[in-house]
């Protein structure tokens, strides 16, 4: 049950990030949030970076889940 | 170490993200 909410709310966060559906978060997309969320467009550079596991410049579904699952799991711990 | 340091910073950021976004989802009606 605690995997199924994970996933839930990564996919909802993603579509947060991509707001236009195309499928991944590119860096401009998340420096659009700096409008909307308390962080610095450092911090959200800082997190992209930390998402984009293989660097290429794109976050993909896959690794935006792997890193929300990991704060996720980390909270409920 | 400084990398372990950039690791917990990362982890610090990441955790005010996805709290930002779990905050601005709830906040809002």
């Amino acid at each position: 049950p605690g995997q199924l909410d994970m996933l839930k709310k990564a996919q909802e966060f993603f579509q947060t990030c991509d707001t236009e559906g195309k499928g991944f978060i590119a860096k401009k997309d998340m420096q659009r949030l700096h409008n909307e969320l308390p962080l610095s467009l450092e911090d959200l550079e800082d997190v992209f970076d930390t998402l984009d596991a293989d660097g290429n410049g794109f976050l993909t579904p896959e690794e935006f889940t792997s890193g929300f699952s990991h704060f996720f799991f980390s909270q409920n711990n | 170490d400084p990398n372990m340091k950039a690791g917990a910073t990362s982890e610090g950021v990441l955790a005010n993200f996805f709290n930002s976004l779990l905050s601005k989802k709830t906040g809002s009606p």
